[in-house]
């Protein structure tokens, strides 16, 4: 069984990626489990052809202990991915990545384990890393980490905070897979993902190109990867799908980054 | 005396916003507080020249309090404005909010209100509405919230969940002036955040287009207002300074907008 966590910035792209990224996987064979980590909880909405899922968080609320049970949080998506979301409380109250907490207690309780996952995908809000937003970042729930940016430089920043965060509670072991270069569709974008990764140490393992095909395949609210299948989007999709197997099986290395402090990113973003 | 938080999503613009504002507020003959909120404690920067300052989280760390002095964190930026960042914890490590709760404290203790502004300014991250994020959203720090916001979902989605953050612990005063549109540069975005002014019930006080002046002005390390003094972003930050001095003034209302609910966003990327 293998634990992959997908972060980033919010609204870069990681839920798109992760959602079409579990339905490559699954199509490949594997038994998947994607678990939406955002409090926007719209991460599995591709794979439940729309529904908004109940939230783990809200379900604890409305459902007392004894009547609870897995198959309510737990529900079955295209390509038979297994999806669940964690969902977050009320803004301005407590903690935001509580639900993110609540899942992991709550799915465990229920026994998650007797469904025999091949692959766990976290799809995880990397804005701050702090509470429950960096619980996914543990080796006991990631294996490989992957980071989804595009070439801003406020996405490139969130990435760093990422590897920082992870350095500040495991600095020994590599558990970074790489980048995933999700574009906004701007020429400058390269230079700088590119010159990032050199920086930190990191491949960029996929480029998905800005494409209308995302926006087409939401208003049917599937996956590319399902309603487009011979795509551009699709092919990098199922190449980064490889690459997970391949990091799983030990084909491929993980790796251990070094964050940029303050003062090398901004020299990476003034070009210097 | 008069307080303004200035909160939206990360990477929206607020820091360049808020900076401009500060300027243009100075140049008008107020005193003026500027509070970077953001743990990314780069706000002050054009208005100091590029100084990356002591945030009062560092200060904390670094400087027993017998040697503290309020002079160390409350610098001289242009035009006569007094900066301040509260910086926040290495990632990974405790609540991202942690730096604005000690600056909150740290500033009174040192006597800030002996300089008796006419205006404070916070610029907070908007992304989670949590910890020490939703402090300054409070009665007692802002008189007027103002939310910076493009036409792009993902903003209007963290405005509408600060929005939902005021309103779970202060439902009752009025306390929003409105919306700062500063545009992406997208055809789509007008229709989209006019709809969500229309639903919420606020008003767009002012439409700041995408310029190529801000990164001049950026390279130069100063604010717009400064360098560009005849420029349309400073005719459009003149006149959200003047909204402001009408606000603390009473001539022009605040208001008390209904967030949405999450299907009532849906409804309105869906353009439904
Ligand atoms: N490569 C792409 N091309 C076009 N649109 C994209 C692409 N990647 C993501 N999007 C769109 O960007 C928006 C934000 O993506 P989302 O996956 O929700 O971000 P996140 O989960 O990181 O907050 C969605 O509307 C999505 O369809
Ligand atoms: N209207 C605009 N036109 C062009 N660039 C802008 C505009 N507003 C902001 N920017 C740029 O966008 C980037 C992010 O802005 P910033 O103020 O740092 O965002 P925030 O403080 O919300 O995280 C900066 O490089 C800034 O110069
Ligand atoms: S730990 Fe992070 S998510 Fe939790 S309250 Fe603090 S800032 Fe918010
Ligand atoms: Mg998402
Ligand atoms: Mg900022």
């Amino acid at each position: 069984m293998f634990q992959i966590a997908v972060y980033g910035k919010g609204g870069i792209g990681k839920s798109t990626i992760s959602a079409n990224l579990s339905y490559a996987l699954a199509e490949k064979g594997k038994r998947v489990l994607h678990i939406g980590c955002d409090p926007k909880h719209d991460s599995t909405r591709l794979l439940l052809g729309g529904a908004n899922q109940t939230t783990v968080l809200d379900y604890m609320k409305e459902v007392p202990s004894p009547e609870r049970n897995l198959e309510d949080l737990v529900l079955d998506g295209s390509m038979g991915v297994k999806c669940v979301e964690a969902g977050g409380p009320e803004p301005g109250i407590g903690c935001a990545g509580r639900g993110i907490i609540s899942t992991f207690n709550t799915l465990e309780n229920l026994g998650i384990d007797r469904y025999q996952f091949d692959i766990k995908l976290y799809d995880v809000l990397g804005d701050v890393v702090c509470g429950g937003f960096a619980i996914p970042l543990r080796k006991e729930y990631a294996d490989a980490v992957y980071l989804v940016t595009s070439g801003e430089f406020m996405s490139i920043y969130a990435a760093n905070n990422i590897l920082k965060g992870m350095r500040n509670f495991d600095s020994i072991s590599p558990r970074v897979a790489g980048l995933i270069f999700n574009s906004r569709g701007r020429d400058e974008e390269e230079w700088m993902i590119e010159s990032f990764a050199r920086a930190v140490g990191l491949p960029i393992i996929v480029r998905m190109p800005r494409s209308d095909l995302f926006a087409k395949a939401e208003r049917n609210i599937q996956t590319v990867v399902e309603i487009f299948p011979n795509s551009e989007p699709t092919r990098v999709i199922k190449s980064l799908a490889d690459h997970v197997l391949l990091i799983s099986e030990g084909s491929l290395s993980l790796k251990s980054p070094h964050p940029l402090s303050d003062e090398q990113l901004n020299d990476l973003a003034a070009g210097r």
